[in-house]
């Protein structure tokens, strides 16, 4: 049987810190699920 | 001159909300096979602003099968969405729309689908039925059993297979196919059919009467055969069905 991989977890790359007072965009998309994810 | 940037719209807004359903009607309406979609999510949306009333919107669409057949014509807002131990199919597609003086109208649109992984529903659900091929043969065994049995024992139009839209088996505790099939009246009754099948014809475009028919049949330990149909009775193309008008193969 196909069985699914887990997803390796990803590596947390070294984040350049956001200047101060930085907001990013609201998260424009995906948008809401309206019945279920598979 | 660098191009008008992608004007930002949110994929919650009621701007892409509208694009998207006049996007999934458009693939409803021109599918041929199978079920309605139902819009599930709207992954993300990119606007390209051509000059004030005219837009050029990139749609991805995350669907999801409803258990409308496409040649239903039941609207799709009142088609429910297969949940997911049903085995749920997922549609997804990219569609390019234009918007000029607030219409949309569809350029092009790409779909593929694909059913949920059986382990996701295993897992939830052990034995619930899954999703089998087509051309099984226990299922085509069963669509030829269910039809010929319908045909033996309805009065009415004799009824010919148009395609098998689902099939799902299920092993433990009772080995059980469960079929749906899309049907179409032919110009015999029952009864004449009995003699010379392949006379029958389907009805043309301004008659014609298709349906669906559900039947599950059980193997083993014991053997049972379930079946029903229902016609949609003569439909005049409707922006739910337009390809009607196409004749169907």
């Amino acid at each position: 049987p196909v069985v699914k991989r887990a997803v390796a977890q990803v590596a947390q790359r070294d984040k350049v810190p956001h200047p101060v007072g930085f907001v990013s965009p609201p998260l424009l998309c995906p948008g809401k699920v309206r019945y279920f994810k598979i | 001159v660098p191009a008008t940037p992608p004007a930002l719209l949110g994929c919650d807004d009621p701007e892409a909300e509208a694009a998207a359903e006049a996007a999934v009607s458009y693939i409803n309406g021109h599918s041929r096979h199978g079920y309605k979609f139902a819009l599930n999510r709207i992954e993300n949306i990119r606007v390209l602003a051509q000059d004030p009333n005219n837009e050029i919107l990139f749609l991805e669409l995350d669907l999801l099968e409803t258990t409308c057949h496409i040649l239903s014509p039941t609207p799709l807002e009142n088609c429910t969405v297969r949940s997911f131990i049903e085995h749920a199919v997922e549609g997804d597609c990219d569609v390019k729309l234009q918007r000029r003086d607030g219409q949309f109208s569809v350029l092009a649109s790409k779909c593929h689908s694909h059913a949920d992984s059986s382990e996701d529903i295993t897992q939830l659900c052990p034995n619930c039925p899954l999703l089998a091929r087509l051309n099984d043969t226990e299922v085509l065994a069963t669509v030829t059993a269910a039809l010929s049995d319908h045909n033996s024992r309805t009065p009415g139009a004799y009824l010919r297979l148009l395609e098998i839209g689902r099939a799902k088996i299920q092993y433990f505790p009772a080995h059980i196919v469960v079929v749906e099939f899309a049907v179409a009246a032919t110009n015999c009754s029952a009864e004449a059919a009995q003699g010379n099948a392949e006379a029958c014809q389907l009805l043309p475009d301004d008659q014609s009467n298709f349906g669906l028919c559900t039947a599950s049949r059980v193997l083993s330990p014991s053997k049972d055969l379930k079946v029903d149909c229902q016609l949609y009775g003569h439909q005049v193309p409707t922006p739910d069905t337009p390809f009607l008008s196409q004749g169907v193969s």
